[in-house]
């Protein structure tokens, strides 16, 4: 770790900070508690703690812009730079500010935070199904009067759970109208709009008045970005309109065509040649919670590390389960010390809406309206890193994700995704484990419980210490035919051999996963036969271990089993 | 024998195309972020600097030292990053 020369550093230990103003990226709350969270990884190893202003001057000003946003280092459009801050100090000093033509999410992907509905303000649940159709994104389908809205679980039909997704319709942040809605048409220099615009703005942020005329009440709030919405290019915030032509070909779904850089992007309009309207569309994003944990790193007085691990290594990785790095926790204790004394409370989640707010007011529930909405397409299981489980049955190979599943056919033949509720309706909606036996009967491990599926006839569920296996074990990760009868089981670092005949485990295991399976990892979270090979995955990778127990083959699930 | 499809890229309106040489990104990059000095009091000099710049950055990255322009330096240099030097100034 390094920090600033001289050892800058705050010399009060009671650190305030403000938000300035919000991206229309994510909900504000979100990005709160994003910042909540990112402080939080400070204060834990610190004895410094931290409290938010809403007016006034605080030691950590925090703030998005674009490009030129008001200090001698612009930003410089989509990715590269994100964000940068200042070591501790009086004006500018301390000050962290993130870059707005970045997509900010909390590294994932899209996160959509909903309000009203009933799931008392719940993400959005993507993929979901609503009359036996899955969505990806938030849909107006199924209502009249046009507000998106989306389901929190995986089964609409069966959960019954939504909330509306954000939109210009719903509020509105920044501005001086406390989150009024737009109103459309509007006003503005005596022209009508019916959308958002950035009409009237260098900034290229997207606003709206929230009355009729903006010329004579000056009342405006800036429009939430909508989770299909265009990111950066000449329509930030516009939907992409497909199919679209370009080149003279049409489009359905976004494309690199065109691009050296291998971004995807749509037009916004029906034809890019005639309208030049485009923008790229919406990736995993930036962990905002991440990117700000390390800008507070250096509002803090740490300098880059040059560990690769550390949070304060200068260049950006999405890690899904953030710890803090020993030599982040050294670099901030050498300024400020370790912890002293008792815990403090641990930081309120953000609240949901107010109650009286999330009542379903007037707002009609979904109606089961006719939609002509399509499946989402089936290379939608290209954006997944990790599956809950990848098993083999009746000979194609089925990856399980969140309720839903697809198949990959001998002939390397991709479909789905299917609902799992609809073949396997007993089931739960994450499935750690599967195996078919022999017999072609259908095993399905969830946590601790097992169902048994022989074809429509469901056994279960049952809890797996059945089988006699121990009560520590939390879940079953991976099977493997052993033989006609035998089925090994894998969990944690160990692995069972279950008798099938019998329905129990065997004497002499569990035994150590790496002490049998050389070379693979000893925590696989799924492993399967396919092919005569035995597979065993981490997070996106597979080891590929030969009849003659020999790894052969590491590679990516994703691009080699999937070809994504 | 079927043709390579040929590839048209198009600059798209109000797109920032930053289709700088490497040798661009390398200076730009090596100043912003504290690597190399601004100011060159000769050709022979700004060589060395810059040579020592590139394994002081390459260290930094936990690349191989080399001092050359090599393909995972550009790489590296393309990544999304904080904005903040890495050497103080």
């Amino acid at each position: 770790y390094q920090t600033f020369e001289g050892d800058i550093k705050w010399d009060h230990k009671n650190i305030t900070y403000r938000t300035l103003n919000y991206s229309p990226d994510m909900e504000s709350s979100l990005i709160d508690d994003a910042f909540a969270r990112a402080f939080k990884v400070w204060s834990d190893v610190t004895p410094l703690t931290f409290t938010r202003l809403f007016e006034g001057t605080a030691d950590i000003m925090i703030s998005f812009g674009k490009r030129d946003h008001g200090d001698p280092y612009p930003f410089d459009g989509m990715d590269n730079l994100l964000a940068h801050a200042y070591p501790p100090g009086e004006g500018v000093q301390g000050d962290a500010h993130f870059d707005d033509d970045e997509y900010w999410t909390l590294g994932n992907g899209v996160v959509v935070k909903t309000l009203y509905g009933n799931a008392n303000g719940a993400l959005c649940h993507f993929p979901f199904v609503f009359e036996g159709k899955s969505y990806t994104t938030c849909t107006t389908d199924g209502r009249t009067d046009n507000l998106p809205w989306c389901a929190t679980t995986a089964d609409y039909s069966k959960d019954q759970t939504y909330g509306f997704c954000p939109s210009e319709y719903l509020y509105t942040f920044g501005g001086n109208a406390n989150g009024a809605k737009c109103v459309f048409p509007f006003v503005f220099m005596g022209k009508n709009y019916d959308s958002c615009t950035t009409e009237g703005r260098s900034d290229g942020y997207r606003w709206c008045a929230t009355t009729e005329n903006f010329d004579n009440d000056k009342a405006y709030g800036f429009c939430p970005s909508r989770e299909s919405a265009v990111i950066g290019g000449n329509s930030e915030g516009e939907p992409c309109h497909f199919p679209f032509e370009f080149e003279g070909n049409q489009y359905d779904s976004c494309t690199t065509v065109g691009r050296k850089d291998g971004k995807l992007w749509c037009a916004t309009t029906d034809s890019y040649d005639a309208d030049q309207k485009w923008g790229f569309c919406p990736d995993k994003g930036y962990s905002l919670f991440l990117v700000a944990a390390h800008e507070f790193g250096h509002a803090l007085g740490l300098e880059h590390s040059s560990i690769r691990d550390a949070l304060m290594f200068p260049m950006y990785t999405y890690v899904e389960e953030f710890s803090l790095h020993r030599d982040d926790i050294e670099g901030i204790q050498y300024l400020y010390g370790p912890k002293t004394g008792p815990d403090p409370t641990p930081p309120q989640p953000n609240p949901f809406p107010d109650p009286d707010k999330t009542e379903p007011t007037n707002e009609p529930e979904p109606t089961t309206t006719t939609t002509t909405r399509p499946v989402p397409p089936t290379n939608e299981i290209c954006k997944f890193t990790k599956f809950d489980t990848i098993t083999v049955i009746e000979g194609d190979l089925h990856f399980f994700k969140d309720g839903f599943y697809w198949k990959m056919s001998s002939k390397n033949e991709l479909s789905g995704p299917f609902a799992v509720s609809e073949r396997w309706p007993a089931l739960p909606t994450v499935i750690d484990s599967a195996f078919e036996d022999k017999s072609k009967k259908l095993y399905f491990f969830s946590g601790t419980r097992f169902w048994v599926y022989n074809g429509e006839s469901v056994l279960g569920p049952r809890n797996i210490e059945k089988l006699g296996l121990p009560s520590t074990v939390e879940k079953v990760e991976g099977a493997m035919q052993k033989g006609k009868d035998k089925v090994f089981l894998f969990s944690g670092e160990n692995f069972w051999r279950l008798d099938v005949k019998a329905q129990q485990i065997d004497k002499g295991f569990p035994k150590y996963t790496d002490m049998v399976f050389g070379g693979v990892p000893s925590d696989a979270h799924d492993v399967f036969q396919y092919k005569g090979n035995t597979y065993f995955c981490r997070d996106s990778f597979y080891w590929r271990m030969n009849s003659r127990k020999q790894v052969d083959r590491v590679g990516y699930v994703k691009y080699d089993l999937l070809n994504c | 024998w079927s043709h390579p499809l040929k590839s048209v890229f198009v600059t798209f309106p109000g797109d920032v195309t930053k289709d700088m040489s490497e040798t661009e990104l390398a200076d730009s990059y090596l100043k912003k972020f504290g690597y190399i000095e601004t100011v060159h009091r000769s050709g022979f000099q700004s060589l060395l600097s810059k040579t020592n710049a590139l394994k002081r950055m390459q260290r930094q990255m936990g690349l191989e030292e080399t001092g050359e322009l090599d393909k995972a330096t550009v790489d590296t240099m393309k990544q999304p990053r904080c904005g903040v030097p890495d050497v103080a100034n």
